[in-house]
Protein backbone atom coordinates (compact mmCIF):
# COMPACT_ATOMS: atom_id res chain seq x y z
CA UNK A 1 0.00 0.00 0.00
CA UNK A 2 0.59 3.25 -0.53
CA UNK A 3 -0.28 6.58 1.85
CA UNK A 4 -0.79 9.80 -0.10
CA UNK A 5 2.15 12.12 -0.02
CA UNK A 6 2.22 14.56 2.91
CA UNK A 7 0.29 11.57 4.97
CA UNK A 8 -3.11 13.87 4.86
CA UNK A 9 -6.00 12.17 6.86
CA UNK A 10 -9.24 13.03 8.29
CA UNK A 11 -8.71 14.10 11.72
CA UNK A 12 -12.59 13.24 13.01
CA UNK A 13 -13.37 9.79 12.67
CA UNK A 14 -16.69 10.43 12.26
CA UNK A 15 -17.34 11.74 8.72
CA UNK A 16 -20.07 12.90 6.77
CA UNK A 17 -20.89 12.04 2.41
CA UNK A 18 -23.52 13.67 0.23
CA UNK A 19 -24.43 12.25 -3.20
CA UNK A 20 -24.56 15.39 -5.01
CA UNK A 21 -25.96 13.73 -8.15
CA UNK A 22 -27.37 10.63 -9.48
CA UNK A 23 -26.16 8.78 -12.95
CA UNK A 24 -28.89 7.79 -14.89
CA UNK A 25 -27.40 4.04 -15.87
CA UNK A 26 -29.27 2.65 -12.38
CA UNK A 27 -32.07 3.18 -10.50
CA UNK A 28 -31.41 5.59 -7.28
CA UNK A 29 -31.51 3.05 -4.71
CA UNK A 30 -28.60 1.04 -5.96
CA UNK A 31 -26.54 3.95 -6.25
CA UNK A 32 -27.86 4.92 -2.92
CA UNK A 33 -26.82 0.94 -1.95
CA UNK A 34 -23.32 0.50 -3.99
CA UNK A 35 -22.58 4.04 -2.22
CA UNK A 36 -23.35 3.07 1.34
CA UNK A 37 -21.89 -0.54 0.86
CA UNK A 38 -18.28 0.99 -0.31
CA UNK A 39 -17.99 3.15 2.93
CA UNK A 40 -19.01 -0.04 4.59
CA UNK A 41 -15.82 -1.47 3.66
CA UNK A 42 -13.55 0.84 4.94
CA UNK A 43 -15.85 1.35 8.00
CA UNK A 44 -15.62 -2.35 9.11
CA UNK A 45 -11.75 -1.96 9.40
CA UNK A 46 -11.04 0.82 10.87
CA UNK A 47 -12.37 3.16 13.32
CA UNK A 48 -14.15 5.65 11.03
CA UNK A 49 -18.11 5.59 10.74
CA UNK A 50 -19.69 7.22 7.46
CA UNK A 51 -23.20 8.82 7.76
CA UNK A 52 -25.19 9.99 4.79
CA UNK A 53 -26.68 13.37 4.28
CA UNK A 54 -28.91 14.87 1.68
CA UNK A 55 -27.82 18.59 2.08
CA UNK A 56 -25.64 21.29 2.50
CA UNK A 57 -21.58 20.52 3.14
CA UNK A 58 -20.39 17.12 4.00
CA UNK A 59 -17.47 16.16 4.07
CA UNK A 60 -16.98 13.50 0.92
CA UNK A 61 -19.02 14.86 -1.71
CA UNK A 62 -19.81 12.33 -4.48
CA UNK A 63 -21.61 13.64 -7.84
CA UNK A 64 -21.61 12.09 -11.78
CA UNK A 65 -19.69 14.67 -13.77
CA UNK A 66 -18.08 14.33 -17.50
CA UNK A 67 -15.59 15.90 -19.73
CA UNK A 68 -14.14 19.53 -18.21
CA UNK A 69 -15.55 19.99 -14.70
CA UNK A 70 -13.71 22.78 -13.74
CA UNK A 71 -11.41 20.54 -11.41
CA UNK A 72 -8.13 20.84 -13.38
CA UNK A 73 -8.61 16.99 -13.82
CA UNK A 74 -10.98 16.42 -17.11
CA UNK A 75 -12.48 13.41 -17.56
CA UNK A 76 -12.16 11.55 -21.09
CA UNK A 77 -15.36 9.65 -21.96
CA UNK A 78 -15.65 6.66 -22.27
CA UNK A 79 -13.52 4.00 -21.05
CA UNK A 80 -10.01 5.14 -20.18
CA UNK A 81 -10.22 7.52 -16.29
CA UNK A 82 -13.21 5.86 -14.74
CA UNK A 83 -13.57 8.36 -11.51
CA UNK A 84 -11.08 9.89 -9.09
CA UNK A 85 -10.94 11.37 -5.81
CA UNK A 86 -9.49 13.91 -3.57
CA UNK A 87 -7.37 13.76 -0.43
CA UNK A 88 -8.66 14.12 2.56
CA UNK A 89 -9.45 18.14 3.75
CA UNK A 90 -11.67 20.90 3.72
CA UNK A 91 -13.78 22.01 0.32
CA UNK A 92 -13.12 19.16 -2.42
CA UNK A 93 -10.63 17.57 0.06
CA UNK A 94 -12.03 14.08 0.28
CA UNK A 95 -15.05 14.55 -2.74
CA UNK A 96 -15.58 11.60 -5.78
CA UNK A 97 -16.19 12.47 -9.03
CA UNK A 98 -17.36 9.67 -11.42
CA UNK A 99 -17.15 10.23 -14.88
CA UNK A 100 -20.94 10.25 -16.55
CA UNK A 101 -19.55 8.86 -19.83
CA UNK A 102 -18.63 5.24 -18.34
CA UNK A 103 -22.15 3.13 -18.40
CA UNK A 104 -22.62 2.42 -14.53
CA UNK A 105 -23.81 -0.68 -13.21
CA UNK A 106 -24.55 -3.19 -10.34
CA UNK A 107 -23.16 -6.24 -12.06
CA UNK A 108 -20.14 -7.83 -14.06
CA UNK A 109 -21.08 -5.18 -16.70
CA UNK A 110 -18.86 -2.11 -17.43
CA UNK A 111 -18.38 -0.51 -14.97
CA UNK A 112 -19.31 -1.87 -11.57
CA UNK A 113 -20.03 0.97 -9.64
CA UNK A 114 -19.63 -0.27 -6.29
CA UNK A 115 -15.91 -1.90 -7.16
CA UNK A 116 -15.07 1.54 -8.42
CA UNK A 117 -16.72 3.54 -5.60
CA UNK A 118 -14.31 1.57 -3.32
CA UNK A 119 -11.41 2.14 -4.88
CA UNK A 120 -11.87 5.98 -5.00
CA UNK A 121 -13.13 6.10 -1.08
CA UNK A 122 -9.56 4.87 -0.34
CA UNK A 123 -8.13 8.22 -1.68
CA UNK A 124 -10.88 9.81 -0.13
CA UNK A 125 -9.60 8.28 3.14
CA UNK A 126 -5.70 9.00 2.12
CA UNK A 127 -4.74 6.01 0.38
CA UNK A 128 -2.47 5.98 -2.77
CA UNK A 129 -2.36 3.21 -5.70
CA UNK A 130 -1.32 0.02 -4.48
CA UNK A 131 0.70 -1.80 -6.71
CA UNK A 132 -0.70 -5.53 -5.59
CA UNK A 133 -3.26 -6.72 -7.92
CA UNK A 134 -4.85 -8.32 -5.47
CA UNK A 135 -5.63 -4.90 -3.72
CA UNK A 136 -8.80 -2.70 -4.21
CA UNK A 137 -6.44 0.34 -4.26
CA UNK A 138 -4.26 -1.06 -7.99
CA UNK A 139 -5.29 1.52 -10.04
CA UNK A 140 -6.67 -0.84 -12.81
CA UNK A 141 -10.17 -1.51 -13.01
CA UNK A 142 -10.94 -5.20 -12.13
CA UNK A 143 -14.16 -6.85 -11.02
CA UNK A 144 -13.46 -10.56 -10.26
CA UNK A 145 -17.59 -10.68 -8.87
CA UNK A 146 -16.90 -9.78 -5.19
CA UNK A 147 -15.32 -6.66 -3.92
CA UNK A 148 -13.35 -7.14 -0.71
CA UNK A 149 -10.46 -5.38 0.96
CA UNK A 150 -7.19 -7.47 0.68
CA UNK A 151 -4.58 -7.66 3.33
CA UNK A 152 -2.68 -4.81 1.81
CA UNK A 153 -5.78 -2.09 1.73
CA UNK A 154 -6.16 -2.97 5.47
CA UNK A 155 -2.85 -2.52 6.34
CA UNK A 156 -2.86 0.72 4.76
CA UNK A 157 -5.88 2.11 6.23
CA UNK A 158 -4.74 0.66 9.78
CA UNK A 159 -1.68 2.49 9.10
CA UNK A 160 -3.27 6.39 8.79
CA UNK A 161 -6.18 5.57 11.45
CA UNK A 162 -5.55 2.88 13.73
CA UNK A 163 -7.02 -0.75 13.83
CA UNK A 164 -11.29 -0.79 13.99
CA UNK A 165 -12.72 -1.10 17.23
CA UNK A 166 -13.96 -4.82 16.40
CA UNK A 167 -12.17 -7.08 19.32
CA UNK A 168 -11.33 -9.71 16.42
CA UNK A 169 -9.22 -7.64 13.76
CA UNK A 170 -11.11 -8.14 9.97
CA UNK A 171 -8.32 -9.58 7.87
CA UNK A 172 -8.09 -9.57 3.91
CA UNK A 173 -6.77 -11.85 1.37
CA UNK A 174 -3.05 -11.59 0.99
CA UNK A 175 -2.35 -11.78 -3.64
CA UNK A 176 0.57 -14.30 -3.52
CA UNK A 177 3.50 -13.81 -4.45
CA UNK A 178 5.78 -16.18 -6.82
CA UNK A 179 9.50 -15.74 -5.25
CA UNK A 180 7.66 -16.24 -1.65
CA UNK A 181 9.02 -19.88 -0.46
CA UNK A 182 6.48 -20.34 1.37
CA UNK A 183 4.20 -20.57 -1.91
CA UNK A 184 1.88 -23.75 -2.20
CA UNK A 185 -0.50 -24.28 -5.10
CA UNK A 186 -4.26 -24.83 -5.07
CA UNK A 187 -3.65 -26.56 -8.79
CA UNK A 188 -1.39 -26.63 -11.63
CA UNK A 189 -2.00 -27.65 -15.57
CA UNK A 190 -0.76 -27.16 -18.58
CA UNK A 191 -2.11 -25.07 -21.36
CA UNK A 192 -1.44 -25.32 -24.65
CA UNK A 193 2.17 -25.57 -24.21
CA UNK A 194 2.32 -22.91 -21.40
CA UNK A 195 2.21 -23.69 -17.53
CA UNK A 196 -0.34 -22.18 -14.85
CA UNK A 197 0.01 -22.52 -11.30
CA UNK A 198 -3.41 -21.68 -9.35
CA UNK A 199 -3.65 -20.25 -5.71
CA UNK A 200 -7.01 -18.29 -4.36
CA UNK A 201 -8.76 -16.42 -6.73
CA UNK A 202 -5.28 -15.94 -8.40
CA UNK A 203 -3.50 -17.70 -11.23
CA UNK A 204 0.36 -17.53 -12.21
CA UNK A 205 1.74 -18.24 -15.77
CA UNK A 206 5.03 -18.75 -17.03
CA UNK A 207 5.98 -18.72 -20.60
CA UNK A 208 9.22 -18.56 -22.28
CA UNK A 209 9.27 -15.61 -24.02
CA UNK A 210 8.58 -13.52 -20.74
CA UNK A 211 10.33 -14.01 -18.02
CA UNK A 212 8.56 -12.21 -15.55
CA UNK A 213 5.85 -14.49 -14.17
CA UNK A 214 2.07 -12.96 -14.61
CA UNK A 215 0.00 -13.07 -11.80
CA UNK A 216 -3.24 -11.99 -12.15
CA UNK A 217 -7.21 -13.17 -11.46
CA UNK A 218 -8.43 -16.57 -12.73
CA UNK A 219 -11.35 -14.39 -13.81
CA UNK A 220 -9.36 -12.43 -16.27
CA UNK A 221 -9.66 -15.58 -18.30
CA UNK A 222 -12.50 -17.70 -16.93
CA UNK A 223 -15.13 -15.35 -15.06
CA UNK A 224 -17.22 -17.89 -14.30
CA UNK A 225 -14.67 -19.99 -12.67
CA UNK A 226 -14.30 -19.99 -8.32
CA UNK A 227 -11.03 -19.22 -6.75
CA UNK A 228 -9.80 -21.90 -4.58
CA UNK A 229 -9.78 -24.76 -7.58
CA UNK A 230 -8.57 -27.78 -6.25
CA UNK A 231 -7.49 -29.64 -9.56
CA UNK A 232 -6.52 -29.03 -13.07
CA UNK A 233 -5.62 -31.36 -16.29
CA UNK A 234 -5.25 -30.74 -19.98
CA UNK A 235 -6.24 -33.64 -22.37
CA UNK A 236 -3.82 -31.53 -25.00
CA UNK A 237 -5.50 -33.59 -28.05
CA UNK A 238 -8.89 -32.20 -27.59
CA UNK A 239 -7.14 -28.80 -26.48
CA UNK A 240 -9.66 -29.27 -23.57
CA UNK A 241 -8.69 -28.05 -19.63
CA UNK A 242 -10.34 -29.24 -16.61
CA UNK A 243 -10.75 -27.53 -13.44
CA UNK A 244 -12.53 -29.20 -10.40
CA UNK A 245 -13.47 -27.62 -7.40
CA UNK A 246 -15.82 -29.82 -4.69
CA UNK A 247 -17.77 -32.37 -6.55
CA UNK A 248 -18.12 -30.11 -9.40
CA UNK A 249 -16.03 -29.72 -12.67
CA UNK A 250 -15.51 -27.20 -15.81
CA UNK A 251 -14.24 -27.81 -18.90
CA UNK A 252 -12.66 -24.57 -20.64
CA UNK A 253 -10.90 -24.78 -24.41
CA UNK A 254 -9.40 -21.41 -24.36
CA UNK A 255 -10.98 -18.56 -22.51
CA UNK A 256 -14.39 -20.23 -23.63
CA UNK A 257 -16.17 -22.45 -20.67
CA UNK A 258 -17.88 -25.45 -22.61
CA UNK A 259 -21.46 -25.54 -22.43
CA UNK A 260 -23.37 -27.83 -19.79
CA UNK A 261 -20.65 -27.03 -17.41
CA UNK A 262 -19.94 -27.22 -14.70
CA UNK A 263 -21.12 -30.72 -14.67
CA UNK A 264 -20.68 -33.54 -11.14
CA UNK A 265 -17.43 -36.10 -10.31
CA UNK A 266 -19.68 -39.17 -9.93
CA UNK A 267 -21.85 -39.11 -12.72
CA UNK A 268 -19.26 -38.08 -15.37
CA UNK A 269 -16.02 -40.13 -14.11
CA UNK A 270 -17.45 -42.29 -11.95
CA UNK A 271 -16.04 -41.65 -8.40
CA UNK A 272 -17.73 -43.14 -5.26
CA UNK A 273 -19.60 -40.75 -2.72
CA UNK A 274 -17.31 -40.88 -0.54
CA UNK A 275 -15.14 -38.77 -2.82
CA UNK A 276 -16.01 -34.67 -1.91
CA UNK A 277 -13.52 -33.35 -4.13
CA UNK A 278 -10.30 -34.26 -6.11
CA UNK A 279 -6.73 -33.09 -5.00
CA UNK A 280 -5.21 -33.06 -7.99
CA UNK A 281 -5.55 -34.63 -11.49
CA UNK A 282 -2.97 -35.27 -15.10
CA UNK A 283 -3.40 -36.43 -18.06
CA UNK A 284 -0.61 -38.70 -19.61
CA UNK A 285 -0.65 -38.42 -23.56
CA UNK A 286 0.75 -41.41 -24.58
CA UNK A 287 -1.52 -43.80 -22.34
CA UNK A 288 -4.74 -41.80 -22.83
CA UNK A 289 -5.19 -42.34 -19.36
CA UNK A 290 -5.91 -39.48 -16.48
CA UNK A 291 -4.83 -40.53 -12.72
CA UNK A 292 -6.93 -38.43 -10.17
CA UNK A 293 -5.74 -37.95 -6.74
CA UNK A 294 -7.91 -38.04 -3.23
CA UNK A 295 -6.40 -38.22 0.09
CA UNK A 296 -3.87 -41.11 -0.02
CA UNK A 297 -4.92 -43.14 -3.44
CA UNK A 298 -5.98 -42.34 -6.89
CA UNK A 299 -8.12 -43.38 -9.59
CA UNK A 300 -7.21 -43.98 -13.10
CA UNK A 301 -9.63 -43.39 -15.56
CA UNK A 302 -9.46 -43.52 -19.76
CA UNK A 303 -10.02 -40.28 -22.11
CA UNK A 304 -10.82 -42.80 -25.09
CA UNK A 305 -13.04 -45.39 -23.35
CA UNK A 306 -14.59 -42.16 -20.94
CA UNK A 307 -14.40 -45.15 -17.83
CA UNK A 308 -12.77 -45.33 -15.10
CA UNK A 309 -10.23 -48.58 -15.30
CA UNK A 310 -10.80 -51.37 -13.30
CA UNK A 311 -9.51 -52.02 -10.05
CA UNK A 312 -8.85 -48.08 -8.73
CA UNK A 313 -8.60 -46.70 -6.23
CA UNK A 314 -4.86 -47.73 -5.16
CA UNK A 315 -2.72 -47.00 -2.85
CA UNK A 316 -0.19 -43.54 -4.26
CA UNK A 317 2.81 -44.87 -2.60
CA UNK A 318 1.95 -48.77 -4.01
CA UNK A 319 2.52 -46.82 -7.36
CA UNK A 320 4.15 -43.59 -6.78
CA UNK A 321 6.66 -44.55 -4.28
CA UNK A 322 8.84 -41.25 -2.36
CA UNK A 323 5.77 -38.42 -3.13
CA UNK A 324 3.97 -39.14 -0.27
CA UNK A 325 0.68 -39.28 1.03
CA UNK A 326 -1.14 -36.41 -0.65
CA UNK A 327 -0.64 -34.61 -3.25
CA UNK A 328 -1.86 -31.12 -3.82
CA UNK A 329 -1.32 -30.08 -7.54
CA UNK A 330 0.17 -32.40 -10.50
CA UNK A 331 1.65 -31.89 -14.04
CA UNK A 332 2.93 -33.57 -16.84
CA UNK A 333 5.89 -32.31 -19.09
CA UNK A 334 8.34 -33.92 -21.37
CA UNK A 335 6.98 -37.57 -20.13
CA UNK A 336 7.84 -36.72 -16.42
CA UNK A 337 5.44 -35.89 -13.67
CA UNK A 338 5.40 -33.00 -11.51
CA UNK A 339 4.08 -33.58 -7.94
CA UNK A 340 3.64 -30.98 -5.58
CA UNK A 341 2.78 -30.73 -1.84
CA UNK A 342 3.09 -27.92 0.02
CA UNK A 343 6.06 -25.94 -0.26
CA UNK A 344 7.76 -29.42 -2.04
CA UNK A 345 7.81 -30.45 -5.93
CA UNK A 346 9.01 -34.02 -6.98
CA UNK A 347 9.62 -34.90 -10.24
CA UNK A 348 9.11 -38.27 -11.04
CA UNK A 349 9.53 -40.90 -13.55
CA UNK A 350 6.17 -42.54 -14.59
CA UNK A 351 8.07 -45.30 -16.42
CA UNK A 352 10.61 -46.01 -13.98
CA UNK A 353 8.60 -45.04 -10.63
CA UNK A 354 11.20 -43.14 -9.63
CA UNK A 355 11.49 -39.56 -8.06
CA UNK A 356 14.33 -37.70 -10.36
CA UNK A 357 14.52 -34.21 -8.15
CA UNK A 358 13.05 -32.77 -5.20
CA UNK A 359 12.37 -28.76 -5.60
CA UNK A 360 10.79 -26.16 -4.03
CA UNK A 361 7.37 -26.08 -5.17
CA UNK A 362 8.36 -22.55 -6.50
CA UNK A 363 11.35 -23.19 -8.72
CA UNK A 364 9.48 -22.77 -12.00
CA UNK A 365 9.21 -18.95 -11.17
CA UNK A 366 13.13 -17.90 -11.53
CA UNK A 367 13.62 -16.52 -8.39
CA UNK B 1 4.61 0.08 -47.85
CA UNK B 2 4.94 -0.81 -43.85
CA UNK B 3 1.90 -2.42 -42.50
CA UNK B 4 1.12 -1.25 -38.99
CA UNK B 5 1.99 -3.69 -36.14
CA UNK B 6 -1.34 -3.57 -34.48
CA UNK B 7 -5.00 -1.68 -35.08
CA UNK B 8 -3.04 1.50 -34.11
CA UNK B 9 -0.12 2.71 -35.42
CA UNK B 10 2.89 3.37 -33.90
CA UNK B 11 2.28 7.38 -33.77
CA UNK B 12 -0.67 6.40 -31.86
CA UNK B 13 0.91 3.99 -29.96
CA UNK B 14 3.59 6.65 -29.01
CA UNK B 15 0.81 9.30 -27.94
CA UNK B 16 -1.00 6.56 -26.19
CA UNK B 17 2.23 6.22 -23.96
CA UNK B 18 2.72 10.05 -23.56
CA UNK B 19 -0.54 10.59 -22.81
CA UNK B 20 -0.45 8.27 -20.20
CA UNK B 21 2.89 9.13 -18.71
CA UNK B 22 1.32 13.01 -18.47
CA UNK B 23 -1.81 11.76 -16.91
CA UNK B 24 -0.72 9.23 -14.56
CA UNK B 25 3.31 9.21 -14.01
CA UNK B 26 3.92 13.31 -14.06
CA UNK B 27 5.54 13.64 -17.34
CA UNK B 28 5.36 17.18 -18.16
CA UNK B 29 3.31 18.36 -21.34
CA UNK B 30 4.67 21.68 -21.97
CA UNK B 31 7.89 21.56 -23.46
CA UNK B 32 10.07 24.39 -24.48
CA UNK B 33 12.43 23.67 -27.59
CA UNK B 34 15.56 23.63 -25.44
CA UNK B 35 14.01 20.61 -23.36
CA UNK B 36 12.77 19.08 -25.98
CA UNK B 37 15.77 17.36 -26.83
CA UNK B 38 16.07 15.75 -23.10
CA UNK B 39 12.10 14.80 -23.45
CA UNK B 40 12.92 11.38 -24.82
CA UNK B 41 14.94 10.02 -22.48
CA UNK B 42 12.32 11.66 -19.71
CA UNK B 43 9.60 9.26 -21.55
CA UNK B 44 11.52 6.12 -21.19
CA UNK B 45 12.45 6.79 -17.84
CA UNK B 46 9.13 7.76 -17.39
CA UNK B 47 8.13 4.39 -18.75
CA UNK B 48 10.31 1.76 -16.57
CA UNK B 49 8.91 3.66 -13.34
CA UNK B 50 5.12 2.34 -14.62
CA UNK B 51 6.37 -0.89 -16.04
CA UNK B 52 8.30 -1.22 -12.64
CA UNK B 53 5.08 -0.30 -10.92
CA UNK B 54 2.92 -3.02 -12.96
CA UNK B 55 4.98 -5.73 -12.20
CA UNK B 56 5.87 -5.38 -16.03
CA UNK B 57 9.55 -5.52 -17.72
CA UNK B 58 11.28 -2.83 -17.36
CA UNK B 59 12.82 -2.19 -20.84
CA UNK B 60 11.69 1.22 -21.12
CA UNK B 61 9.89 0.81 -24.53
CA UNK B 62 6.05 -0.11 -24.99
CA UNK B 63 6.04 -3.88 -25.25
CA UNK B 64 2.63 -5.01 -26.34
CA UNK B 65 2.22 -5.95 -22.44
CA UNK B 66 3.12 -2.64 -21.29
CA UNK B 67 0.40 -0.59 -24.10
CA UNK B 68 -2.12 -3.46 -22.92
CA UNK B 69 -2.03 -2.56 -19.48
CA UNK B 70 -2.12 1.48 -20.52
CA UNK B 71 -5.18 0.53 -22.47
CA UNK B 72 -7.26 -0.77 -19.38
CA UNK B 73 -9.88 1.21 -17.75
CA UNK B 74 -8.51 2.87 -14.23
CA UNK B 75 -8.98 5.74 -11.74
CA UNK B 76 -7.81 8.80 -13.14
CA UNK B 77 -5.87 9.92 -10.10
CA UNK B 78 -1.91 9.32 -10.96
CA UNK B 79 0.05 6.09 -9.67
CA UNK B 80 2.96 8.89 -8.37
CA UNK B 81 3.07 11.90 -6.31
CA UNK B 82 2.28 14.91 -8.26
Amino acid sequence: FVLTEGNPRWERTHLTYRIENYTPDLPRADVNYAIEKAFQLWSNVSPLTFTQVFEGQADIMISFVRGDHRDNSPFDGPGGNLAHAFQPGPGIGGDVHFDEDEWWTNNFRNYNLYRVAAHELGHSLGLSHSADIGALMYPNYIFTGDVQLSQDDIDGIHTIYGPSKNPIQPIGPKTPQVCDSKLTFDAITTIRGEVMFFKDKFYMRINSFYPEAELNFITVFWPNLPGGLQAAYEVADRDEVRFFKGHKYWAVQGQEVLPGYPKDIYRSFGFPATVKNIDAAVFEEHTGKTYFFVANKYWRYDEYKRSMDAGYPKMIAADFPGIGNKVDAVFQKDGFFYFFHGTRQYKFDPKTKRILTLQKANSWFNC
Amino acid sequence: FPVATSEETQEQELETVQKYLENYYNLKSDWNPIERQRKSGLVVEKLKQMQEFFGLKVTGKPDAKTLNVMKQARCGVPDVAQ
